[in-house]
């Protein structure tokens, strides 16, 4: 026995909890299906049911928030704590938080990302009574463990939560919790219009160009892709490589493509001779995250993790004083954004800034990023 | 109270004390205790999470107790006071 219990229970079988709002990195539904996957683990294998309720007091409370969220326990940012959770109660009783500086994924184990639906598991132990087990191994152990496909509650977590609310006295055969990966299918571009970030968006003759791996999407209006989309960049743009690091538009109207430590410069859909040419020509690092061509100014900005440049693209050179530290003039703005754009809605031109599945709205009037930034992208933008 | 950086004998690592005080191994319960019992309250603080964690208990921070102090985790307390 390596579990420990808090010595609070809840009173009642039937558990209610309540979504008090939602992470702009995963949809919507995804969300709630991490959470309800999550909460099966305990039912699965004890008398307990989880009811989700709306609009009133549940018994669990679940939300997203970052640093300072009026609990008294502040999230300290990216990594470190992920979430906790409180024990069965009244009040913030079996609330469960989760830091919103975490990037959250679902049914992936990449390193930068954290499962929401194996946090959510672990909290969920909290909420009902569980403290943490010192079973390395075991779900309740404080440590983050990583989307695994094949979990399935262990021994310790199992035998803990049954000796706070006895077994699931009428277990469906294999019954046993195991996570409903979707299947392994070749990934499929109309599931990655919504379930990933993007490598580089521009705005190009008045359209938007979303590019990811070896396809693209092209939109005129936000939300709606155009049909028949997406396609391979190959298909257009000869010679240009995969996954690109950024792109845009230059005053002129050619078109510029940055990846790794080279660019290449198109005219329509011609390469110009003699590319691919290197990057440090532009007086720029080995790659940059996203490129920003400002208007007709003839100014363009290339961001790269925690600073940005401006370039001169009459005078063909770096502006001086450069580079700076993005925190400087972008207030609100990330680092190490995935793409950066700017767009014009048929009132005003906004800039743009995607990481992961998250996206910023610039205001650059008041040169801070607008209140209720980030939203999920996909959902905002690609119809998802 | 957390120590500062100047009150905290050398080979206490604000850090690692801020985190075994987060998560239950010191009973901050006198935060003017003497340095001496600060270190001493360090030194078990540490062994406690080895125990909890079966690592070697030198009371030591050593590396694996500084690694598996650096991975994320769930931000609640392992000794429940």
């Amino acid at each position: 026995r390596r579990y420990s219990d808090s010595g609070d229970k809840w009173d009642h079988e039937d558990i209610t909890y309540r979504i008090l709002n939602f992470t702009p990195d995963l949809t919507e539904e995804e969300i709630v299906d991490a959470i309800e996957r999550a909460f099966k683990v305990w039912s699965d294998v004890t008398p307990l049911t989880f009811r989700r309720v709306f609009n009133v007091p549940g018994d669990i409370h679940i939300q997203f928030s970052e640093y300072d969220h009026g609990d008294g326990v502040a999230f300290d940012g990216n990594g470190g704590t992920l979430a906790h959770a409180y024990f069965p109660g009244n009040g913030i009783g079996g609330d469960a938080h989760f830091d919103d500086s975490e990037i959250f994924s679902v049914f992936l184990s990449d390193d930068d990302k954290v499962d929401l639906f194996m946090v959510a598991a672990h909290e969920f132990g909290h909420s009902l009574g569980l403290g943490h087990s010192s079973e390395i191994q075991a779900l309740m152990a404080p440590f983050y463990i990583a989307y695994d496909p094949e979990f399935s509650l262990g021994y310790d977590d199992l035998h803990g939560i049954q000796s706070i609310y006895g077994i699931n006295s009428d277990p469906r055969p294999g019954d046993r919790y195991i996570p409903q990966r979707p299947q392994p299918s070749p990934p499929d571009p109309e599931v990655e219009r919504c379930s990933k970030s993007f490598n580089a968006v521009a705005f190009i003759r008045n359209e938007l160009f979303l590019f990811k791996g070896k396809n693209f999407w092209r939109m005129r209006e936000q939300g709606k892709p155009l049909e028949g989309y997406p396609v391979e960049m190959g298909q257009f743009w000869h010679g240009l490589p995969p996954k690109i690091d950024a792109a845009y538009e230059r005053h002129d109207g050619k078109i510029v493509f940055l990846k790794g430590s080279h660019y290449w410069i198109y005219e329509g859909v011609d390469m110009d001779p003699n590319y691919p040419r290197p990057l440090h020509e532009f007086g720029l690092p080995a790659d940059v995250d996203g490129a920003l061509p400002w208007g007709r100014t003839g100014k363009t900005y290339f961001f790269k993790g925690e600073i940005y440049w401006r370039y001169d693209e009459y005078e063909n050179r770096m502006d001086k004083g450069y580079p700076k530290p993005i925190k400087e003039n972008w207030f609100g703005v990330p680092n190490n954004i995935d793409a950066v754009f700017r767009h014009y809605d048929g009132y005003s031109w906004n800039t743009y800034f995607i990481r992961h599945r998250r996206y910023w709205r610039f205001d650059e009037s008041l040169g801070q990023v607008d209140l209720g930034f980030p939203r999920n992208f996909g959902v905002d933008w690609m119809g998802c | 109270a957390p120590l500062s950086e100047e009150d905290a004998p050398s080979e206490i690592t604000t850090g690692a004390f801020a985190y075994l005080s987060k998560y239950g191994y010191i009973r901050n319960d006198n935060p003017q205790a003497s340095t001496i019992r600060r270190l001493e309250d360090y030194h078990s603080a540490i062994r406690n999470f080895q125990q909890f964690y079966r690592l070697p208990e030198t009371g030591q921070m050593d590396e694996e107790t500084s690694r598996l102090m650096s991975y994320p985790r769930c931000g609640m307390p392992d000794v429940i006071q």
